[in-house]
């Protein structure tokens, strides 16, 4: 799976998400990717691009439950997106996001997740593995 | 406030001791996929186009399981899906079941501006792809060696595989399967 999400300098935000599925999957099969509010997902606080096993994503609405958390709990989107990631079982989901604001999280609770982030002030960062 | 970009190459048991010859073609790629958004942003095009922008690179990339590299099916086969969303708006699109479609990022794309509809599956997204114009391909352009191998694997292993799982062995596979069927690598 691939996905990129962005916020330019006015707070407007997207998402985008693409894949081939897994392995040996069933004809047919549709995965969280597709499904919007499961792994995709994008409002006027935040967009959520996410990656795993969609099964768990879908049932986790976990794009939405992103935005969800920061609009009704008020949270960050540092802690609005690691609540969703860790609220999956472990080893099924990592997910990009950015704030209108030009905050950054990529959380995960699998092995690893190839993933890479900037931001304007200079920060950029890519990564495989938990620091 | 300011821009800001992330974007991931997936997500699994990816084994630290994964072999650099594996890991740094993706390193790579993400790397210059990172500055193609980057300067994107920063030109100051529309954000939703510098999403799509992306996604269709990592697409185009083989060491990445979407578009070309697309992992296989139990028939061999591959069946792509994307989805678009705009945050402004909340206009979204979305495509499943895409054998011929190069980029399928684009057609989510397209299923959003040009349609009442924000969900096109199968035979009538493949459809829409011809009527739209989008460049499609023969599906062996998807196949990758390295994918027919991890088919070939799991099929073994009776099993299904989650991206970036490690090529091992039938018995080392079954070792290693958890309850729900994932092999962890």
């Amino acid at each position: 799976t691939v996905g990129c999400v962005a916020v330019d300098n006015d707070g407007n935000l997207a998402s985008a998400t693409s894949t081939g599925g897994f392995v040996n999957k069933m004809r047919g099969r549709i995965g969280d990717t597709p499904v919007i509010g499961a792994g995709t997902y994008a409002n006027k606080l935040c967009a959520v691009s996410a990656t795993g096993r969609g099964e768990a994503i879908i049932k986790g609405t976990v794009a939405r439950d992103v935005a969800a958390l920061m609009e009704f709990k008020g949270l960050s989107l540092k802690d609005a997106a690691a609540y969703a990631v860790d609220s999956v079982p472990k080893g099924t989901a990592g997910l990009i996001a950015v704030s209108a604001t030009g905050e950054v999280t990529m959380p995960f609770n699998t092995m690893g997740m190839f993933r890479a982030c900037a931001t304007e002030d200079g920060y950029e960062e890519i990564g495989i593995w938990p620091d | 406030m300011g821009w800001a970009i992330a974007l991931h190459g997936g997500a699994g048991d990816i084994p630290v001791s994964l072999p650099a010859e594996r890991r740094q073609p993706r390193e790579d790629a993400l790397h210059y996929c990172l500055q193609i958004g980057v300067e994107a942003l920063k030109a100051g095009n529309p954000v939703l186009d510098v999403v799509e922008l992306v996604v269709r690179e990592l697409e185009n990339n083989p060491h990445f399981n979407a578009g070309r590299g697309s992992v296989l099916t139990c028939n061999g086969e591959v069946e792509m899906e994307a989805s678009i969303m705009d945050g402004n708006t909340k206009n979204c699109g979305a495509v499943s079941g895409l054998k011929t479609v190069v980029n399928a990022i684009s057609l989510a794309r397209l299923v959003m501006e040009k349609t009442p509809h924000i969900y096109l599956a199968f035979d009538g997204a493949e459809a829409f792809a011809r009527e739209q114009g989008v460049e499609t391909v023969d599906s062996s352009y998807f196949v990758t060696p390295e994918n027919i191998e991890r088919l070939k694997q799991a099929k073994e292993a009776n099993r299904t595989q989650l991206d970036y799982t490690e090529p091992t062995s039938k018995a080392v596979n079954n070792k290693n399967l958890t309850s729900n069927g994932d092999s962890q690598g």
